[in-house]
């Protein structure tokens, strides 16, 4: 919250909307400014009623650098939108900045989302450190409803909740790094960085970054899942491959190949396969190994095919660990399985487990 | 040695990020040396943000502050 715990002093909160972006029809601004207060209102026992003339409680408007608030915006990205603390005048007013290009969907910036996060700001809500919290002052695009419980606790410590108790579920909050017991879904590199999947979330390692950085999945491919199984990158073909059920979708970059999301019995896995647990590529022998409950399959990335003699059992050829995986990556000779919160340093060549680690240990806990 | 024109224009982005968002004092900061109130609002900012708090302006730190976001400030008093 804000100094002093600002909120408005009655339930029923007006708004209107000053003027409008050319980027959008002015139908779809309406929307996403309605749709932006519904998510307030769909947690609390406030109302807004739309005002097409006169006062209202926050006037919305679209301005850029120097637009009458003595608070400037500043051209294009950095600073997006602001909005002030309940309160009279300039108090609830939320500005949005017009040299954004603003949209409906994942590209450049999403209206809805940030106007939800500048709407909770008017109602009195200030910035939370939690990464998957709507107001973490960064912008970064979500799918479905963008309210995290820490959002929802913030806002109904101020108006209480909604008396008609509507069934909401909010998004996840950001798995902490360093707790003892966390676990991985899934491991790839890309590009030289190692991508750690949990929950919604993904930590990306660089070698040259002292700390793991923490962004959500749809953020930076707002087409794959929130939910990976597993991932491996093919670096010949500069691709990586995510598994989520029975799907798989293949990633160049920050792009979709054509022909994806494909079903993952396309790989030559029987139908009987629901998930893959773990999948890692073996650089030196160009295949793949896929992990599928207490088994593992290899596929050939040359030929395009699935070798003979699969699945073999993970205890009798991984002597030594759990006999199931969550994630797994191979690091010049190693293989490193992640199974909850014990990670395994496997050496290939001697067969052999040589270390036994925590999960987190990856990401400098 | 004079600083790279990138060094330079890391440290004008730095100490405009703090003055905007964490209430760092105008006029306090020397040339290019960090400043103790410099160091002290940088910290501010990495523990807001978990990263590791060293008080300098790593990789982690001005990457943050590179990314588009919300005009009001992260803590402390409204203005």
């Amino acid at each position: 919250h804000f100094p002093r715990h600002l909120k408005w002093q009655n339930n029923n909160i007006t708004f209107r909307i000053l003027n409008y972006t050319p980027d959008l029809n002015k139908s779809d601004v309406d929307r996403a400014i309605r749709t932006a207060l519904n998510i307030w209102s769909d947690v609390t026992p406030l109302t807004f009623k739309k005002l097409y003339k006169g006062i209202a409680d926050i006037m919305i408007s679209f301005g850029s650098k120097e637009h009458g608030d003595h608070n400037p915006f500043d051209g294009p990205n950095g600073l997006l939108a602001h909005a002030y603390p309940p309160g009279q005048g300039i108090g609830g007013d939320t500005h949005f900045d017009e040299d954004e290009h603003w949209t409906k969907d994942s590209e450049a910036y999403n209206l809805l989302l940030v106007a939800a996060h500048e709407l909770g700001h008017a109602l009195g809500m200030s910035h939370s450190s939690y990464p998957g919290a709507l107001m973490y002052p960064v912008y970064s695009y979500v799918k479905g409803f963008p309210l995290s419980v820490d959002d929802i606790e913030g806002i109904q410590a101020l108006y209480g909740p909604n008396p008609d108790s509507k069934k909401v579920k909010p998004r996840p909050v950001a798995p902490s790094k360093c707790d003892p017991e966390l676990s991985f879904d899934a491991i790839t590199e890309l590009r030289g960085e190692t991508i750690i999947f949990k929950d919604s979330f993904y930590w990306r390692l660089h070698p040259q970054m002292p700390e793991p950085e923490q962004t959500t999945i749809k953020s930076t491919w707002p087409f794959i899942p929130s939910k990976v199984d597993a991932a491996y990158e093919s670096p010949e073909k500069d691709i990586v491959i995510i598994f989520s059920g029975i799907q798989m979708w293949a990633l160049n970059g920050y792009e979709l190949l054509d022909g994806y999301p494909k079903y993952i019995h396309k790989l030559g896995l029987p139908k009987t396969i629901r998930k893959i647990d773990a999948a890692v590529y073996i650089k030196d022998i160009g295949k793949t190994l896929l992990f599928t409950d207490e088994e593992y399959w290899s596929y050939d990335e040359m030929t395009g095919t699935m070798d003979r003699g699969y699945p073999r059992s993970i205890e009798d050829d991984f002597p030594g660990m759990d006999d199931e995986f969550d994630a797994a990556t191979y690091n010049y000779g190693y293989l490193y399985f992640f199974h909850d919160d014990l990670q395994y340093e496997y050496s290939y060549t001697s067969r052999k487990v040589v270390r036994i680690m925590r999960t987190n240990s990856i990401l400098n806990c | 040695l004079p600083l790279l024109s990138a060094d330079k224009d890391n440290w004008l982005l730095a100490e405009k990020y703090l003055r905007r968002f964490y209430g760092l004092p105008a006029g306090l900061q020397g040339a290019q040396r960090s400043s103790g109130a410099f160091q002290a609002k940088i910290k501010e900012m990495q523990k807001f943000f978990n990263l590791k708090v060293t008080g300098n302006l790593d990789d982690n730190t001005l990457e943050l502050m590179k990314q588009a976001r919300c005009g009001v400030p992260d803590i402390g008093e409204y203005n």
